[in-house]
């Protein structure tokens, strides 16, 4: 028996939301620490890598381990149908092919329960090494966001350049050039607006837009990104998830092959 | 010229 009660249900829809476009089917692993889901985008330019802990759910009951392979966006539009406010409960027996979702609005006497079928995907699973990334920058994650979306009206690529005076995500195109220069902020008194910066090393690489357009879809999931880089491997774009009590609680990790000189 | 290299070029299969 697997059961996962979410109060804060929105957190489980805003996930759907940040993974569906870009991942259509992938299997999410339930164990008695929690679920996760790995899973590389159509093109496989870009992984993706969900977790949630069983802490961060209200109730939490796996007695064994479970592969819950499904449609993303069917899903998303079924969860999408939840409201905000709304209780989500995930269900599915041992051997399941189906699971239910049930949604509880509160102060209400309502139950809504859905079914959906699973699939028997069989996806592999990828290794990421461990890395000492060169460049860690945290920024508020709608700022990731515009960056991200307005660069896109230019050019289809951004280029990534942090040295000592700075962070600069610059792109160019037919109509001309963009670029935006970060800075770290000085004072810490409103942490989910702060820059921190950290660079051992300078760099310089490019990445599809496209893709971090997509990434920034996680934005509700968290005040702050962090962008991870070093020379020649994929950029880590993470979104921690906090509950009430400030905890984390998960993240959504995506990972983004950068593009390179042929 | 740059060109998008695969994930997987990275990441392997475990």
């Amino acid at each position: 028996m697997f059961e996962a009660r979410m109060v804060r249900g929105f957190i489980i829809k805003r996930i759907l939301e940040a993974i569906k476009d870009l991942v259509s089917e992938a299997s999410w692993d339930c164990s008695t620490s929690g679920m996760s889901l790995q899973a590389m985008d159509t093109s496989h330019v870009s992984l993706v890598s969900v977790s949630l802990k069983a802490d961060g759910f209200d109730k939490y009951r796996c007695d064994r381990n479970l592969t819950l392979g499904m449609n993303l966006a069917s899903l998303a539009q079924i969860v999408k149908a939840a409201g905000n406010d709304d209780v989500i409960t995930i269900k599915a027996p041992d051997d399941a092919d189906k699971i239910t979702l049930i949604f509880e609005p509160k102060s209400e006497t309502e139950t809504w329960e859905y079914e959906i079928k699973l699939m028997n995907l069989d996806s592999e699973y990828l290794g990421i090494p461990e890395t000492d990334y060169s460049v860690k920058i945290n920024l508020p994650s709608h700022k990731f966001q515009r960056i991200c979306r307005d660069l896109s009206q230019i050019g289809d690529s951004v280029t990534i350049s942090a040295a000592k005076d700075g962070v600069r995500f610059s792109t160019t195109g037919d109509l001309g050039s963009g670029n935006v220069k970060l800075n770290q902020t000085a004072s810490a008194d409103k942490p989910d607006e702060a820059v921190t910066i950290k660079i051992e090393e300078p760099i310089i690489l490019s990445f599809a837009l496209k893709y971090l357009n997509h990434f920034a879809r996680a934005t509700a999931l968290s005040p702050q990104v962090s962008l991870s880089l070093s020379k020649d491997v994929p950029l880590v774009v993470e979104y921690v998830i906090h509950d009430d009590d400030d905890d984390e609680i998960g993240y959504i990790r995506y990972y983004l092959a950068p593009k390179i000189e042929e | 010229k740059k060109g998008q290299v695969s994930i997987t070029n990275f990441f392997k299969p475990t």
